[in-house]
């Protein structure tokens, strides 16, 4: 899992 | 970014803008499912709460207060502001069986077992099913407003090129969101029958939206 990824999308 | 998501945004942009200019001009919210409304403003709020945290771009905060601002300002004017023009009791879906599961998921399949991850969980599932109330007052009126349509068919739309981003982006970047890709297809799926409805319906009887 990508942990803590940041969400960029809206 | 890409086109597709891009397109996508400004889908849903112009859909919450119709709703909240239709229910501005015609000073009512007759039709409308309120519910919905509170969702989608319940949605907004548990994905941005990174808003002052994380800074992806300008274009991503700009879009995230304006998303917040509009979602705001429509549940403002049907609960207060234009409150006697308010049907309830067409408006009856039951919230609890959708926050309920929803909830659940969110706790048991994130990315992250931490506060702004379920949250941010729990707004993408929550956002899968938060147009239920508004198709439910549908069937339930047997009808809708053309504008109301129009507000749907945008609404689909925007999450349907979600998912053509979604694509372009696996197969530029390598980019996979399970979570969001898996409830977006799943948000997509309740408005096809909405779709066919309204290019069969509405585009060509240019007029209401009267289910058989």
């Amino acid at each position: 899992h990508a942990l803590n990824m940041a969400h960029d999308e809206l | 970014m890409n086109i597709f998501r891009l397109a996508g945004d400004v889908c849903h942009l112009v859909a919450i803008i119709i709703l909240l200019l239709k229910i501005w001009r015609s000073r009512s919210c007759a039709g409308i499912s309120g519910k919905s409304q509170v969702l989608f403003a319940i949605v907004f709020t548990t994905r941005y709460l990174d808003l002052f945290t994380v800074f992806i771009s300008p274009y991503n905060t700009i879009m995230k207060v304006v998303f917040l601002a509009l979602s705001y300002a429509t549940v403002y004017l049907i609960y207060m502001r234009f409150r006697n023009t308010f049907n309830s009791e067409n408006d009856s879906f039951r919230l609890e069986f959708l926050l309920v599961p929803v909830i659940g998921l969110s706790f048991l399949e994130n990315y992250a077992f931490t506060p702004l991850e379920i949250l941010w969980t729990f707004s993408i599932f929550l956002e899968s099913v938060a147009i239920m109330p508004q198709l439910f007052m549908i069937t339930k009126t047997g009808e809708a407003e053309s504008i109301t349509t129009h507000y749907l068919f945008f609404l689909g739309l925007y999450r349907a090129l979600y998912i053509a981003n979604w694509v372009w982006r696996y197969h530029t970047e390598g980019f996979f969101d399970q979570i969001a890709v898996v409830s977006g297809v799943v948000q997509t799926i309740f408005y096809i029958d909405f779709f066919y409805l309204y290019v069969t319906k509405v585009l060509r009887g240019r007029g209401k939206m009267t289910l058989p």
